[in-house]
């Protein structure tokens, strides 16, 4: 009874809408296999625990609409064209991401054909070489101090390795040259060979 | 400046500072922050030794250590403003857990919400100056989410005008709260109350627990910490065992459910309300798990773009592991999902705000929406960010498995939110019984409000259509 809805890939404002579907449609799936179990004359706790499967993918459905939904929207709110424009193709990227990892929900619900699903896998690709110049701004843009990111590889300054090698030095392993493990039990043992 | 990390600030096409004023809602919010955040850096009594080094026992003298020191320093500077309160301390602990975490947390807000008038006057001063450190002990060693489950049991005994609190069982301990083992003195303790001999359910009691004066445990309070666990090795979470301890009856919470002198018993006007500081942390959680995957994508894309490994092309340079395809389908999706929990944290607090404003005006229409909304967003960002850290941590090759890097401390200390504050099973369980609610109330005809709006859309879509 329902006429399918066929995403726009390109379109957050339709990406957006296919989510609120999606949602919509595994809603009604858990209600009516609530439904169904009660008509089975279990009792209510029964036909609750008989549909938690569909019951957790309505919650997870709704819940990953209100995401996009949210990141949607924010993007209205930025002033900044560059920055409008990178935040903008992660979002799209965000939400393509999503449709390819429950493509079967959304083929399901008819907001998706078969053929748009290696469309995706395109759109997915050119977006990732889209954000790869701004990722490491991107990052920087979240401003963590290094003292807050407590981290070797994150650093700053990318001085990764020297890093690590001062880092290890500190390890208490290596407060003396020879451990005391090695005169209570290496040397004992190798003094018997 | 590592080259490759120059380079890629070069190449940028958008300013990153502009991205990071809008996060933090103004230039004069990221002027401010930085400023808190200095105080904390330049500051020689927050230097330690790495604790990845130190005993548990030391790392949790260094945390009560730290928490007395964040506590006297906040005060000494007047910061009160919360924003700039979790700025400061968001540094000073370097993202561990704290002893005195619970107390700031749950225990004050649940006394400011919960409180008569009179209780608040006499709690919140000697809580605010942390002569009363409190936690909030809800979870028990046989009982976890659903709470009506519990065993505890606080029974009114009107010649005395006391209530008198047991575990019965081994499994009605209470077990986990932060800061129960070994710091706090006091304890918020959620139990079933039984009066004029009906039980009316779960309600919360203030319980000393510690000698205001020695800090021994109190007679018949068998309290402890539950020893190593997988993260949080600062903090003493504890067990609390009651054996008929007696405590007044206004020290049961009583600004919405009440007992009165002779045990008569009043109800709230929502069962809900008794667990609103719950539904407050899981609100909060969202955003910290933004932070949680935002820290984990900086440290993941910086590294890949600082490490250099294999060929793409034959005969040239080793290239940076951020040029290949597979490394960025790892890690752009994810960066791309710490903006949008970041914004989904935003929404979350503001609405949390909205919301609470709305109850204390006597307006608790939203509480369902805020509650299943909390719950289902708390679930479903966990869920993402504990296995988006774990992609970060592959993604960073032999390196991610070390301390140094600092993803296994984000990971240890992060995936406790999936079971903590309510399992996330159950909370998007919750989540769906509000869902499936919403969707008969529809087919009957109701028009929805709020996040559940699109159902009334979608049981038009759905109808048989006429041919």
């Amino acid at each position: 009874g329902s006429r399918p809805t066929v995403i726009n890939i390109n379109d957050l404002q339709s990406l957006v809408e296919a989510y609120k579907l999606r949602a919509a449609n595994l809603v009604e799936t858990a209600a009516k296999s609530l439904q169904t179990e009660l008509q089975r004359s279990k009792s209510q706790e029964d036909a609750w625990n008989n549909s938690s499967l569909e019951l957790v993918r309505a919650s997870d459905a709704h819940c990953h609409y209100v995401v996009v939904k949210l990141f949607a929207a924010k993007l209205s709110e930025i002033s900044n064209t560059a920055v409008y424009s990178v935040l903008s193709t992660l979002a799209l990227l965000y939400a393509l991401h999503g449709v390819a990892s429950n493509s079967g929900d959304f083929l399901q619900a008819g907001l998706l054909t078969v053929p748009q699903l290696s469309q995706i896998t395109q759109r997915i690709k050119a977006l990732m070489a889209e954000i790869r110049p701004n990722a490491v701004a991107l990052v920087d843009a979240f401003d963590y101090r290094d003292e807050m990111l407590n981290s070797a590889l994150g650093r700053y300054d990318g001085n990764v390795y020297e890093s690590m090698f001062e880092w290890a030095k500190r390890s208490p392993l290596n407060r003396t040259e020879v451990h005391e493990s090695y005169y209570k039990y290496m040397k004992p043992l190798q003094s018997k060979l | 400046m590592n080259p490759d990390l120059r380079r890629e600030r070069e190449n940028a096409t958008f300013e990153s500072e502009i991205l990071t004023n809008f996060l933090d809602g103004g230039v004069e919010k990221t002027r401010r922050r930085r400023e808190i955040e200095s105080l904390v850096i330049n500051d020689p009594d927050f230097q330690h030794e790495d604790l990845n080094f130190l005993s548990r026992s030391e790392r949790y003298d260094a945390a009560v250590k730290k928490s007395v020191l964040m506590f006297s320093k906040l005060r000494d500077y007047g910061i009160s403003d919360p924003e700039e309160i979790y700025s400061y301390k968001r540094v000073a602990r370097q993202g561990t857990t704290e002893p005195f975490g619970l107390h700031f947390v749950m225990f004050i807000p649940m006394l400011s919400s919960q409180c008569t008038p009179e209780q608040r006057d006499k709690w919140l001063p000697p809580s605010s100056s942390c002569e009363v450190l409190g936690t909030y002990a809800q979870t028990e060693l046989g009982h976890g989410t659903h709470i009506r489950g519990l065993e505890t049991t606080a029974t009114y005994d009107p010649s005395t005008q006391e209530f008198v609190l047991n575990s019965p069982t081994v499994t009605s301990i209470k077990w986990w709260p932060g800061g129960l083992g070994k710091t706090s003195n006091h304890a918020i303790v959620l139990a079933q109350l039984y009066t004029q001999g009906k039980c009316h359910g779960l309600h919360a009691f203030i319980v000393p627990i510690r000698c205001m004066k020695t800090h021994q445990p109190l007679p018949g309070v068998v309290v402890g910490d539950i020893g190593p666990k997988f993260g949080f090795h600062e903090v003493d979470n504890g067990f609390l065992k009651l054996d008929n301890i007696r405590i007044p009856r206004e020290n049961m919470l009583m600004k919405y459910a009440k007992v009165q002198p002779d045990g008569m018993y009043v109800k709230p006007p929502s069962d809900k309300l008794t667990y609103g500081t719950m539904v407050f942390i899981r609100a909060m959680i969202v955003g910290e798990s933004a932070m949680a995957l935002s820290k984990s994508c900086t440290i993941a894309i910086r590294y890949s773009a600082v490490r250099h490994q294999s060929e793409l092309r034959a005969g040239e340079p080793e290239p940076q592991i951020l040029d290949y395809q597979a490394q960025q389908y790892k890690l752009f999706p994810l960066l791309a999902t710490a903006y949008a929990f970041t914004f989904v944290g935003q929404y979350m607090k503001n609405t949390y705000n909205r919301i609470t404003g709305d109850i204390n005006q006597g307006d608790f229409s939203q509480l369902p929406e805020l509650h299943a909304l909390a719950a289902g967003l708390k679930a479903f960002t966990t869920w993402s960010v504990n296995a988006g850290i774990e992609v970060c941590r592959m993604a960073c090759g032999g390196h991610g498995y070390s301390q140094s890097s600092g993803l296994p401390d984000i990971y240890v200390t992060f995936t406790a939110t999936c079971t903590y504050e309510g399992e996330n099973t159950v909370m998007m369980l919750q989540t769906a019984r509000y869902l499936v609610k919403s969707y008969r109330q529809v087919r009957d005809g109701k028009q929805l409000s709020g996040t559940v709006s699109y159902l009334n859309e979608s049981h038009q879509r759905f109808q048989p259509q006429p041919t």
